[in-house]
């Protein structure tokens, strides 16, 4: 995955059964992004596997002032990224 | 500082927590 500056990862373990899964997102390297980021905190949320997008996700961050609407992209693709990972280990532990 | 909680009008719960030094990366 690309070096976005932007990590995301899961908050707690992913034993593969639930589509909802926790992640936790923070800033690396504010320098990769456009905008100044409001907190240098990590941000933990939930995030349905089957259901949302990582867009949805970057445009809500956006729109409760998180991130600068420059850097919207850059979030959904980190957590794109990371949510890639999780079903490709999910599909590798139970495959149908 | 403590966590801070923002939820979002579509609902979703965003919890800001401080990042442990460890994961900072070295400017």
């Amino acid at each position: 995955a690309e070096d976005t500056g932007v990590r995301v990862e899961l908050a707690e373990e992913d034993h593969g059964r639930k589509s909802t899964i926790a992640l936790r997102l923070w800033v690396e390297d504010p320098k990769k992004l456009k905008g100044k980021p409001k907190d240098n905190g990590a941000i933990e949320f939930t995030f349905d596997l089957e259901k949302e997008s990582p867009d949805d996700v970057a445009q809500e961050m956006v729109e409760s002032g998180f991130f600068h609407e420059l850097d919207m992209k850059i979030v959904a693709k980190s957590i794109r990224d990371r949510v890639a990972l999780i079903q490709w280990r999910r599909e590798r532990m139970c495959p149908e | 500082s403590a966590n801070t909680q923002v939820v979002h009008s579509a609902g979703r719960r965003f919890i800001v927590s401080p990042v442990p030094e460890s994961r900072l990366r070295e400017p």
